[in-house]
Parts: C-alpha cells; structure tokens; sequence
C-alpha cells in the first residue's frame, strides 16, 4: 500500500 | 510541515540559488557535471508530474515542484547552451547507464504499487540517491574546486541530511514511516560524508577545497 503521507514531501 | 523539512527545503532551494549565481558571476559552468545536472531534470521531471493527476497538496508544495522542474531545466540550458565552451565533457566521465540500470531496476522491484506512476515515483527516488556521483566523481578526479562549488554541494548534503531528523520527527509524531524514501535518503546522504568532512576541516576554515593526494 502507498504510505498516504508520502506525496506531500519533495 | 516541520522545521527540519522546511529548513531542508529551503536549503535544497538555496543550494540551485547558488548554482546559478556561481554560472552567472563567473560567466562559467567549469568544475559542474552535466551528467549530474541532467539527472537532476530526469529526477524531477519523473517525480514532479504528478502535479498534473495527483491531488492538489498545498500552494507550496506546487511551488516547490514547479520551481525545481523550471531551475533545473534552466542550468541545463545554462550549461548546454548559454556558457556551451566553458562545460568540458572530456572531465565528465561517469557512466550514466551505471546509475540508471539500478535505479530503474530497483524501481521495478521495490514500489509501493506495481503501476506506472508509482515506479515512476520510486525510480525518481532511488536516481536522486545516486544522481551527485558524477558530481563527486569529477570532484575526485580534479582534486579540487571553487569555494562556491563546495557551497553548492554543502547546501545540497544538507538538505538531504535534514530529510532524516524530519522522518524521525514524523515517526514519533504521527507514527508514519516510508521506508523507499527512507532507505535512499539515508544512503544518499552517506554519499556525501567525505565531502563534508573536507568541507568542514578546510573550506569553513578558509582553506580551498583540495583532497589529499
């Protein structure tokens, strides 16, 4: 599954 | 948002800065890999597109993404272009294929989800971790560099040395772990040890950045 919180970081 | 993430993205931010000052003032690209800057571009282009299907995260986080799309493909233009004589290929001989077979292999085998974006995202990651090497190989090779050169670099190693505090604060904080992102970070910034460690004994002490014979 993608961990939700990675897309926010750079 | 955290001050160790802020502070590492402002640092990465301050590191492009730099950069092209150093091209500018200098009216010269000397002692910069091509090859590295090139990755820079695959990087952010392969892991930035998603602003064009992804949810919308924040005003700062598109900020930053364009930012390093647009940066990153002008130092290229720089490079290629603009200062074209100054930028010698015959020092910048790295094997590009020696980073994107494993970064594409890598990507295939450990995603989050076997589609096209999400390895897309992982082989962004994992070519980030090993996109300086060019840079520090060609470092190797010349012995030395400018004062501004090493500055780049620093702000660069300290933006991926900030990323680790801000995944641990994230752990303890919200109990959140991404272990890709994780993995290649730290690895990436293993990368850059010995760089700072001359950077540290001799550039910040006034001395110019010259590696041991």
């Amino acid at each position: 599954p993608v961990p939700d919180h990675k897309k926010d970081e750079l | 948002m955290n001050i160790f993430r802020l502070f590492g993205d402002l640092s990465h931010l301050a590191s492009i800065l730099i950069l092209i000052h150093k091209i500018q003032t200098s009216r010269s690209c000397r002692g910069i890999s091509f090859k590295t800057q090139a990755l820079y571009v695959a990087v952010f282009v392969t892991r930035y597109l998603d602003l064009l299907y992804a949810e919308h995260v924040s005003i700062y986080n598109t900020f930053m993404k364009l930012f390093f799309i647009g940066s990153s493909c002008y130092i290229l233009y720089l490079m290629k272009v603009r200062f074209r004589p100054t930028q010698d290929p015959s020092i910048d001989t790295f094997r590009l294929e020696y980073l994107l077979g494993p970064s594409v292999v890598l990507a295939l085998i450990f995603n989050y989800t076997f589609s096209f974006t999400e390895v897309l995202w992982a082989f962004s990651i994992y070519l980030e971790a090993l996109a300086i090497l060019p840079q520090l190989f060609m470092l190797q090779r010349t012995g030395e560099a400018e004062a501004i050169t090493t500055h780049y670099l620093a702000a660069l190693g300290a933006y991926r040395a900030l990323y680790i505090p801000n995944w641990l604060y994230r752990y303890f904080s919200e109990g959140t772990v991404d272990p890709i992102a994780v993995v290649a970070g730290i690895v990436q910034t293993g990368l850059y040890v010995d760089f700072f460690y001359i950077y540290f004994t001799k550039v910040l002490r006034g001395q110019k950045f010259e590696l041991p014979a």
